[in-house]
């Protein structure tokens, strides 16, 4: 029912 | 080299509590401020970071830059040597492969030492940017845990939103919905208050395995601070004397 979103959706990668 | 002496062992006994289940390799990034680490969970949709403030260590030396490669699963057994209240040394000397830690009683003459091979971690450093959220809720750390342990037993996910009414945690499982409201209460200096300061409506869902695991951290700080945005990272943020945890989770969206 849900997508999980990832972290590096939205943080970027150093 | 570094050398820190911790008032107790318990602090980091608590701490590594707290992120073993998410993480089992991380790098603790020693420097003359104190001690950082930074790791994502396997399937990057959490991130850890904790901070250790130098000035919070009853001693703390650390001449240059330096990252501790450490399997937390071995850091976990050594420290299981440990009584909560003895006096901990962690010490490195530059370029070594191994952490000694020294633990000394604080009622008696025991001291113990105890060796740990450190390794080499590629890990993948993450740039959080400063976010300004719409919503911030604080509330008694033991309140959160209780509330995410519920409704874990009913669903994988939880619904957080905030609004002036205060914070609702809902989750629809197969058997049994539920849903808990927690009102804002009107004494903020009330260590049990839950406040809430909120520029606009938010709604986010996570996954409550995920929150399960952050809320083990209540055994280090009795106060919590759940932070929100719509369609960002949720910071779930405990900060104790000596510096903080704090966790970020990606949100779920409907398909």
């Amino acid at each position: 029912k849900f997508k999980q979103n990832k972290l590096t959706d939205f943080f970027r990668q150093k | 080299m570094l050398e820190a002496k911790l008032a107790e062992a318990g602090t980091l006994k608590k701490l590594l509590d707290a992120i073993k289940e998410l993480v089992t390799d991380a790098n603790f990034e020693c420097n003359e401020e104190g001690i950082n680490l930074q790791a994502m969970d396997n399937s990057h949709v959490a991130l850890v970071a904790v901070h250790l403030e130098a000035a919070g260590f009853k001693r703390y030396r650390c001449d240059r830059p330096m990252p501790l490669g450490v399997n937390l699963t071995s850091l976990t057994k050594v420290l299981k040597c440990a009584k909560d209240d003895d006096i901990t040394t962690l010490k490195a000397a530059d370029e070594a492969d191994v952490l000694n830690l020294v633990y000394e009683a604080k009622n008696s003459d025991r001291i113990a030492e105890y060796d740990m091979k450190l390794m080499d971690i590629d890990s993948d450093t993450l740039g959080i940017p400063d976010t300004e959220y719409d919503a911030r809720v604080t509330m008694p750390s033991a309140e959160f845990t209780r509330v995410v342990r519920d409704l874990s037993q009913l669903g994988e996910s939880v619904r957080i939103e905030v609004s002036k009414e205060g914070v609702r945690f809902a989750s629809e499982g197969e058997a049994a919905n539920g849903s808990v409201l927690m009102k804002q209460t009107d004494d903020d200096e009330d260590t049990q208050a839950i406040t809430i300061e909120m520029n606009q409506h938010v709604s986010l869902t996570f996954s409550l395995k995920y929150l399960v695991n952050f809320s083990k951290s209540a055994s280090l700080c009795p106060r919590v601070q759940l932070m929100m945005s719509n369609d960002v990272p949720l910071l779930v943020a405990y900060d104790f004397g000596q510096g903080y945890i704090r966790y970020y989770l990606a949100p779920k969206i409907g398909d």
